[in-house]
């Protein structure tokens, strides 16, 4: 049996993750079952994406001003996708950084530990989100309004191409392992509480932190998913998966940043500079 | 490290910081 602390930080942390993300599991299962009245915009050509640009521009791009819009139609399609990427995880970083403050003793930590957490955390807690939004065939984008098909993500010209089908990859690995949202909230709490980060100088303090979590998730899977018992070993294999996968998905940021006309965004930058 | 990182620190400390792209 869970003991209360243990429930109530189960608790806790799928309320915090259930206020700081727009888009969950539950949600984008409606989207991508068809179980809403109104069903995204598939993107799986130019025309298609063109029409979803228009109509779903202020989902994809926030509020960019109008000026940087009408220019932004003159770029190629790639640059236009890598830019709505970007957007969509400059915003997931933002909803992350809440999260983490909700996880009880981060917001204690030393501010530059925090940061280090972030650093490194992010993309892993990004991906482990994403497959959340993603099926085999595609991938939910602009709060629900769009659906981007993985044939035309493939079918970008390199190095673009090679940006989703990873993720895709992962993705599909990792949902067939059917976490509903109370898990994956645990899920990130632990991929951003790790206590091997480079740099870190209160690591007991982080351990402590992470070692709760990782208790937590461990009962939360037994009591959730009582018919899977390797789902817990299984969940921390992906830890090692998502650590790979930001490795690669860093390399290949940069590769696009030194070779293609695509600027990146000052946060992006500070994440990615000196990452692995 | 904070001065590496100026906006993943604005964030960690102001919640209603917009970062804009």
């Amino acid at each position: 049996s869970q003991k209360p602390d243990t429930k109530s930080l189960v608790r806790q942390m799928h309320e915090a993750y259930l206020k700081h993300f727009h888009m969950n599991k539950a949600k984008a299962r409606v989207f991508l079952t068809g179980k809403t009245s109104t069903p995204p915009f598939v993107i799986h050509d130019m025309d298609t994406l063109q029409h979803a640009e228009r109509k779903l521009h202020t989902q994809l791009l926030g509020n960019v001003a109008s000026g940087d819009a009408s220019s932004l139609q003159e770029r190629e399609v790639e640059a236009r996708l890598f830019l709505f990427c970007q957007y969509a995880s400059v915003e997931t970083v933002t909803e992350l950084t809440e999260f983490a403050k909700a996880v009880p003793g981060f917001a204690a930590l030393d501010l530059n530990d925090q940061v280090t957490l972030l650093k490194y955390g992010v993309y892993e807690a990004l991906f482990a989100l994403l497959a959340s939004c993603m099926n085999k065939d595609g991938l939910l984008v602009a709060r629900g309004g769009g659906f981007i098909t993985r044939e035309f993500l493939k079918s970008l010209r390199k190095p673009f191409s090679d940006m989703m089908e990873p993720k895709f990859q992962f993705a599909m690995r990792f949902n067939a392992l059917e976490l509903d949202d109370s898990d994956l909230a645990l899920f990130v709490a632990a991929i951003i509480c790790c206590g091997d980060r480079p740099g870190l100088s209160d690591v007991s303090h982080i351990e402590r932190i992470q070692e709760s979590i990782i208790h937590a998730l461990r009962l939360q899977l037994l009591s959730n998913h009582p018919d899977n018992a390797l789902l817990f070993p299984k969940l921390l294999q992906k830890l090692a998966d998502l650590r790979q996968l930001v490795t690669e998905h860093a390399e290949l940021v940069q590769e696009i940043n030194k070779t293609e006309d695509a600027s990146l965004h000052p946060l992006l930058q500070e994440i990615y500079r000196d990452m692995y | 490290l904070k001065e590496k990182h100026k906006i993943l620190h604005r964030l960690l400390q102001n919640s209603s910081s917009p970062v804009d792209l």
